[in-house]
């Protein structure tokens, strides 16, 4: 709610990248 | 350069004891992941502290802990990922 359009879309990249690295390797 | 903004932020976490130990379990992630073998364990210590990360970001208020809890996830998250690939690699060569 406090961040920009661009932090919103950083933070959705992170929490994709996370959702991945939690993948079995 | 890296630590120093590292050290900043702990300090700067001193009163939320949620955030300072999601830290430490990061500093713990580093260094098994310089453990010869220790990798796996590694990776389980990354995604511990990167969930936790990850949420204490989104309720982060804007300003300058905000900034540096940003980048120290981003850090994390490409040390996390660069262990992960190391991983998978071996395992492929087996």
């Amino acid at each position: 709610a406090n961040t920009s359009a661009s932090e919103d879309t950083d933070y959705d990249d992170l929490f994709w990248r996370f959702e991945e690295l939690k993948k079995k390797t | 350069q890296e630590t120093s903004a590292r050290d900043l932020l702990k300090e700067m976490a001193r009163d939320k004891p949620r955030l300072l130990a999601a830290l430490e379990v990061a500093s713990a992630a580093m260094a098994k992941a310089e453990e010869a073998g220790g990798e796996q364990d590694a990776l389980v210590l990354y995604q511990h502290s990167l969930g936790e990360l990850l949420l204490l970001l989104a309720a982060e208020p804007p300003g300058r802990r905000r900034e540096l809890l940003h980048t120290e996830v981003q850090n994390l998250m490409a040390r996390a990922e660069y262990l992960k690939e190391q991983v998978k690699m071996r395992e492929s060569r087996w």
